[in-house]
This record gives structure tokens, sequence and C-alpha cells, in this order.
């Protein structure tokens, strides 16, 4: 799976994720990848792509859960989406989460071993990790 | 800092010692190549709808992830792909789910949040619809890489070696760890 989020010049952001889906899966099954508040979400305060076990991703309604998180609780984007990685963990799930918030805040937690990901920056700083 | 674009291309099993150097620099540098591809749309100020495709289109066409070219297979031995999008602006969302013929389901996905008054389309259905938006249809073959097929073969030989311990009524402790996008 892959997933960007991105905050353009007039403030406004989107997330996007794609995927192959699951090694040897049957009957048509579909993941979290293209359900929208599961593996995808975006509003005006921030943008969420993940990857990971689809199934849990789904039940946690993961992505909406991060947006949710800033809007009631008034989280911080790395609060929100580190709670929701864990809540998913809880549940017996894995994966990754990737969020950009409306003031260029970004958080990229996972409960896996290690997670492809990368930022740049205003400036055209990059920043690419790959283990935990 | 601000940060403009963030992406991932998958978690899971990945550590040091199931990477070697070689691999490491070039998911490195892909991961650049999709940074720069999404930061260039920002500096020509594009909108992040144009940031996120651009990014994601360069993923989808590198074999060392699984979307788009590099997907993993079905049980049945076909490539089976996803994507969506969400504008956060006005709350618009566009998803395709289960396609085997779209170049870049990312594209796929944009033009159904864009062009439609529907939020997921899915499998012929979702094929057709790309056809007549003109994007970039493909042989299904396209996707089929020589890694993403051995891995399939390893997946059905631990399936059938599962089925046959329990048919035998021993242990069921055969895990199948192919479960990640």
């Amino acid at each position: 799976t892959v997933g960007a989020v991105a905050l353009d010049r007039e403030g406004n952001i989107t997330a996007g994720t794609s995927t192959g889906g699951m090694t040897n899966k049957r009957w048509n099954r579909i993941g979290d990848s293209p359900v929208i508040g599961a593996g995808t979400y975006a509003n005006a305060q921030v943008g969420i792509s993940g990857t990971g076990w689809g199934e849990f991703f789904i039940r946690s309604t993961a992505a909406r859960t991060v947006a949710a998180k800033m809007e009631y609780q008034h989280k911080d984007v790395k609060t929100a989406t580190q709670e929701v990685i864990a809540e998913i963990g809880k549940m017996g799930g894995d994966g990754g989460l990737i969020a950009l918030d409306k003031n260029g805040n970004i958080a990229m937690e996972m409960n896996t071993a290690g997670m492809y990901r990368g930022a740049i920056t205003d400036k055209g700083e990059i920043e690419v990790e790959i283990y935990k | 800092k601000k940060y403009v674009l963030v992406i991932h291309g998958g978690a899971g099993t990945i550590t040091k010692e199931n990477m070697t150097p070689e691999k490491e620099k070039a998911y490195k540098d892909k991961l650049t190549e999709a940074l720069k591809a999404g930061y260039a749309e920002i500096q020509k100020g594009k909108t992040s709808v144009d940031a996120v495709q651009s990014a994601i289109v360069v993923m989808e066409n590198s074999p060392l992830f699984n979307a788009g070219k590099g997907a993993v297979f079905t049980h049945e031995g076909r490539n089976e792909l996803d994507a969506s999008v969400m504008y956060g602006k006005n709350k618009s969302a566009g998803a395709v789910a289960g396609v085997h013929t779209i170049k870049n389901p990312i594209k796929a996905a944009i033009a159904v949040m864009q062009k439609s008054e529907h939020v997921m389309l899915s499998g012929k259905g979702a094929e057709e619809f790309a056809k007549e938006q003109k994007l970039e249809i493909v042989d299904p073959k396209y996707f089929w890489t020589q890694d993403r097929w051995n891995g399939l073969q390893k997946a059905l030989e631990k399936e059938k070696l599962k089925k046959a311990i329990s048919q035998n009524k021993k242990s069921d402790y055969l895990e199948i760890d192919q479960k990640f996008g």
C-alpha cells in the first residue's frame, strides 16, 4: 500500500491511498485502502492515510478517528495518530498511519517493525525513513 | 518545521536483517522521487489533489511497492487494485475497488471524486468509467512482477501445508504472514 497527504498553498489538505491488497486474498476481499474514513480521510484540519491489516482499520474507522480526536478532543496530530495505532494494536491489528495537519505538523506512527515513509517541508527539506 | 507533504509506502516486517543495502537505497530513492514530484506541484501553485496524485503515481509505477505495478497477487493469480482520495476543503471523496486494468488507480479515484456524483465504484464498472475518463488502460499483464508471483507461490505452499497439517488433526501453528497491503 502507498499513500500521501499534501497541504497546498491555499491551506487545503488532500489524502490519498492506493494498494494491491493482500497476497493470496480471495472472494474479492477489499481492505481499508478504498474505504473513506478507514484508510483515507481528510477535512479542513487534517488528512490521513493508512497501511496495514485492513480489517482492523475498517473496524476502527482509523483515519476518521484520528480526525475526530483532533476535532472533538482537541488532541494534536501526533497524539491522535498514536492513540489510534495503539487502539488497533489492542484489537490485534497492526500497521501504520501518516497524517498532516493544516499547520504543517506531521505524524508517522506504526506498531510494526517498519514503515516506508517520507516527508518534505515547505523549504524542500526531505526526510525519508524505513525502520521503526 | 512546516511540512507540506507526507507519504508512506507500506508497513510491516521491515527490518535491517531482511533488507540489502541496494534494496534500501532503491526504496529511499523512490520515496525521494515521490516527495519531489508532489512538492513540485505545490511549488507550481497546484492543489493538494495534484500533489497527492503526482506522489502516488511515482509509487504506483514502481515495482517496489504494493500498488499499481508491483501489486501482490490474489489467490487466483490476478492483480486487484484499490485506491481512494479525499479533499479536505469540501470533503469530496472518490474511490475505486477491485480493478485490474487501470494503470494508475489513484487517477481513477480522483476522477470519481471530481467527475461523478459517486464516492466508490468497483470492478468492471469502475474500469468502464476510467476508460470514459480517458485514463490509461493497460493489459493486466502490465502489473505482473516475478517477486510478487514468487510471493503468491510461497503463500499457496504454506496454505497447502497448513491444510494438510490440520487434516491430520495436528496443531494449527503455521501462520500466513502475507496479510499486509
